[in-house]
């Protein structure tokens, strides 16, 4: 039998996008595109809950609205995309 | 769908853009081409019209960068985010920026273009034998001027067609010196280079002098991408070099082992572990057409939508056959109304069409009788209602009969009048008018001295003059020969001559003699240059030529000249 490969990953010069976890790859997106917008209430403001964006971005995309960053939902963040937010500020 | 708030949008309706430079992963023919279809998009369903301008500010301003660009939104390097707009406004608002460390194609892979060699600017044809090997890229094998070229048939040693790929040893793009090679090697800065160079510059792009001495000249121009560069990384432009070392271990081919996204990348020079050098391997890249749409939707006040298959829904998506969704017209429209002019009409029945040949050069008297009979005239048969040609992405045929055009698919047909602007009518059943024909026809015509139809499927055809009707016969009989497999489309050229199309070649007719002339087949695109080799229909419609492939058209004029490319179903059908 075949020993499984053990994969390196290493840091390749000149890529800009870096390793990150899939927490920071969400919670990068979920800024980028608008979806934890600061949110104005009387007087006071304060940023969308990571579930609810996850939310809002899961309605946006047709994806099941679980507020969990789950397997479709990353998925759905990795895909090729336009830059323009989805929510306006 | 959303618009942005406040229903952003632009206060007039003869719109402009620019496009203010290119990528060098296409030509700029075909980047032109992609906008200018992504534009057409619109102006189909709205009263917006789009001028392109190539100096001065223009509503929508349209460029490439990379990373950082110049607005406060950097693009993020290969794949992830791949294109923004901006809402219609002054300044930057309502520009299109696209994100050059994409691929861009036109979504299938890539898609080179020749210059030089013989074939009339075609595009490469990949995969491609040369002296018994195989090739899927642009080779420099059998030449000693490093040139890389490419057949554009499948068979270089039999078609002996071929044009050169983009080198910058053949041109350059941008810059100041118009498209002059590079040479090599050349001085910048006191420093000597053999090849292109980022040196200099902040954008990423590889530029190079097109003297030997740029700072005596300041003579430049950008590279163009070879179809075997690789793309990002830290080598945008050099080709991959096989094999090559990573971590100790060697790779002939393109691995995403060392990555963590699983994108298949390669070493630029014999050993990465010793150079650092590599970059992503070429994979089928974004339609720029697409993306171009998308964005320019947003150029004219459209946000996204969260309709899937909708154009403005924020994912990229290839798809083969595009049409713009319900949600994206009612949207634009929503902003600045429908199509001005005649709506299209519902199918009606027919009416006689005796008074409908305009042409007096084709009524001029003939050799031959005309038909004793008139014509049947046929009524709108419920073959099945349902059918919409305006949803048809081909048709079996297109061709001209008694002035109007016909549109045949699977056993019926429409008709548009060129005398106005009303919508098909049809459908009609093709048994009915012409029983004999089978349900699928490749190709018809009308000779214009007898007003004989022929009419092609497969290897036969048949011919009717009014009700009578000849055949079917062997398509042989003509002299064609037995290796083709179906006629695809036909050209009148004067009076008793026609030419008839089938794969990359024609032949031409001699309707009175039924033969074929002496000196055919020929390579069409050595006659037609700059329609597609693999039309599907083809026919002749007031003084042009129309060669159309899936759902566009190209015509070219009496010059031979492409001057216009568009839709079959707007511009033809009238939908």
């Amino acid at each position: 039998w075949s020993l499984p490969l053990k994969s390196v990953f290493v840091t390749f010069p000149g890529d800009i996008i870096k390793n990150m976890t899939d927490m920071e790859v969400a919670e990068s997106y979920l800024d980028k595109y608008g979806y934890t917008k600061k949110e104005f209430r009387s007087g006071f403001q304060s940023m969308v809950s990571t579930s609810k964006a996850l939310k809002m971005m899961q309605r946006q995309m047709g994806l099941e609205e679980t507020g969990e960053l789950d397997k479709p939902t990353l998925d759905a963040m990795k895909r090729p995309r336009c830059g323009v937010p989805d929510v306006a500020n | 769908y959303q618009t942005f708030e406040g229903d952003l949008k632009w206060d007039h309706h003869d719109i402009t853009y620019r496009i203010l430079n290119y990528s060098p992963d296409m030509g700029s023919s075909l980047t032109d081409d992609a906008f200018a279809r992504a534009f057409k998009v619109w102006s189909d369903v709205t009263p917006l019209t789009f001028t392109r301008l190539f100096d001065g500010t223009a509503d929508i301003m349209i460029s490439f960068g990379k990373a950082n660009h110049g607005d406060p939104y950097p693009f993020d390097g290969k794949d992830g985010l791949l294109a923004h707009a901006y809402p219609p406004g002054e300044g930057i608002q309502g520009d299109a920026h696209f994100d050059d460390d994409e691929y861009w194609t036109l979504g299938k892979g890539p898609v080179v273009t020749t210059s030089y060699g013989n074939a009339n600017g075609a595009l490469c044809h990949f995969p491609f034998t040369f002296e018994g090997k195989s090739y899927t890229t642009c080779t420099t094998d059998g030449r000693e001027d490093n040139l890389p070229w490419c057949a554009t048939t499948a068979d270089y040693t039999r078609d002996k067609k071929y044009g050169f790929c983009p080198s910058e040893l053949l041109n350059t793009f941008g810059g100041n010196a118009d498209g002059a090679p590079c040479v090599f090697p050349f001085v910048f800065l006191g420093n000597k280079y053999d090849s292109c160079t980022t040196e200099g510059r902040n954008d990423g792009y590889r530029w190079c002098a097109t003297t030997d001495n740029y700072d005596r000249d300041t003579k430049y121009g950008f590279c163009p991408s070879r179809d075997t560069a690789v793309i990002g990384g830290n080598s945008e432009g050099e080709p991959c070099h096989f094999p090559f070392v990573f971590l100790g271990k060697t790779y002939d081919s393109c691995t995403s082992e060392g990555r963590g996204d699983g994108k298949l990348w390669c070493g630029t020079t014999a050993s990465y572990d010793d150079d650092q050098k590599w970059g992503f391997c070429p994979d089928s890249g974004y339609s720029l057409f697409l993306v171009a749409a998308h964005e320019f939707g947003h150029a004219l006040g459209l946000d996204h939508s969260n309709i899937r298959d909708a154009l403005m829904y924020p994912m990229y998506s290839y798809v083969e056959d595009f049409s713009l969704h319900r949600d994206d017209i009612e949207g634009i429209q929503y902003l600045y109304g429908s199509k001005t002019g005649p709506d299209p009409t519902p199918p009606q029945p027919d009416t006689p069409t005796t008074d409908s040949y305009p042409d007096p050069d084709e009524t001029e008297a003939t050799d031959e009788p005309e038909p004793t009979e008139p014509t049947t005239t046929a009524t709108p048969h419920p073959v099945d209602p349902t059918k919409d040609p305006c949803k048809f992405t081909k048709f079996d045929t297109i061709t001209v009969i008694e002035g109007e055009l016909h549109f045949f698919k699977d056993g019926n047909y429409w008709k548009t009048s060129s005398r106005s602007d009303a919508g098909p009518k049809g459908p009609f059943a093709v048994s009915e008018k012409w029983p004999a024909l089978p349900a699928v026809i490749d190709s018809a015509f009308e000779d214009l001295l007898t007003r004989k139809l022929y009419f092609f499927s497969g290897t036969r055809f048949w011919v009717y003059t009014g009700k009578s009707v000849l055949g079917p016969r062997s398509i042989e009989k003509l002299g064609l020969p037995s290796s083709i497999q179906k006629v695809e489309g036909a050209l009148q050229r004067g009076k008793g001559k026609v030419l008839l199309f089938s794969g990359e070649n024609f032949w031409r007719l001699d309707v009175k003699a039924q033969s074929i002339d002496k000196g055919y087949p020929r390579y069409t695109d050595v006659v037609f240059g700059g329609v597609p080799s693999d039309a599907h229909d083809v026919f002749q419609y007031k003084g042009h030529s129309y060669f159309c492939r899936d759902r566009f058209y190209w015509r070219m004029n009496s010059q031979r000249q492409v001057d216009r490319v568009g839709y079959v179903k707007y511009d033809l059908l009238k939908c």
